[in-house]
């Protein structure tokens, strides 16, 4: 028997938002640690990694671990049904096909019972090996979302140029070219405002933006977003979920041909 | 031209 109600749908549909457009069919493990999920696209270039942390629940029961294979289109329509506001419960059954949702409003007068079938899925997960990165920047992710989006407009790469107190986003198209500098924040009141940049070595790598796009559907999630880059090894993007767990995305390069 | 990589490039299947 698995259960767990978090105190507000908002979250996880959020999370589902930023999820369904990246991947299609995920499965959501299920342990005493929390729900978890682990994907790649289509086109196995990038991956997205979901934690929710027991902790982070109001109730949380699982007394074996079980994989829920969801339709992640089938899941966000049902979490639509949800009012932010609503508390949530997740119940499915140890060797059931089914997975409920159950919508409570705050004052308790309307409870909504959803049952989603679940899919026997066999997705490749991948072992991703804990490491060091030569820079990272944490920024706004309002401000990471608008960089991206107005590159686009450019062109289909970003190439991003860590050094010292910065970050320069350049991208080159047959219309012209742009370059976007942020700065190290010198003095923050708000942490949410803040840009922070930390250099081991600077490092210059070249990503697609088309999935960086996708990856800022993460946005409403977290007011701060971390990249973390090395030379020659997947971008991670990472969206902190407040007091539950978090969203990491991992891009794979472009390299010079 | 940039050449998108793959992810099983840099992480193998567990």
């Amino acid at each position: 028997m698995f259960e767990c109600r978090l105190p507000k749908a908002e979250v996880l549909k959020k999370t589902m938002d930023a999820l369904k457009d990246l991947i299609k069919e995920a499965v959501w493990d299920v342990s005493a640690q929390g729900l978890s999920l682990q994907s790649m696209d289509s086109s196995h270039v990038s991956l997205v990694q979901v934690t929710l942390r027991t902790e982070g629940f109001d109730t949380f029961r699982c007394d074996k671990n079980i994989a829920l294979g969801v339709n992640m289109d089938t899941m966000q329509k049902l979490m639509k049904c949800a009012s932010n506001d609503d508390n949530i419960t997740l119940k499915s059954e140890d060797n059931g096909d089914l997975l409920s949702l159950i919508f409570e409003s705050p004052n308790g007068e309307k409870t909504s019972e959803y049952e989603m079938k679940l899919m026997d899925l066999d997705i490749e997960q991948l072992g991703i090996p804990d490491q060091e990165y030569s820079c990272t920047i944490k920024m706004p992710s309002g401000e990471f979302q608008r960089i991206c989006r107005d590159l686009s407009n450019i062109g289909e790469s970003v190439n991003i140029t860590v050094v010292k107190g910065g970050v320069d986003f350049s991208a080159k198209g047959d219309i012209g070219n742009a370059k976007i500098h942020v700065t190290e924040s010198s003095n923050v009141d708000n942490e949410k405002d803040a840009v922070t940049v930390e250099v081991n070595e600077p490092v210059n790598l070249t990503f697609a933006l088309r999935y960086l796009n996708f990856f800022t559907k993460a946005t409403p999630l977290s007011g701060q977003v971390s990249l973390s880059i090395s030379p020659d090894v997947p971008l991670v993007v990472a969206y902190e979920i407040e007091d539950l767990g978090h969203v990491k995305y991992f891009l794979a390069p472009k390299i010079e041909n | 031209i940039a050449c998108q990589q793959g992810l099983f490039h840099y992480f193998s299947e567990t």
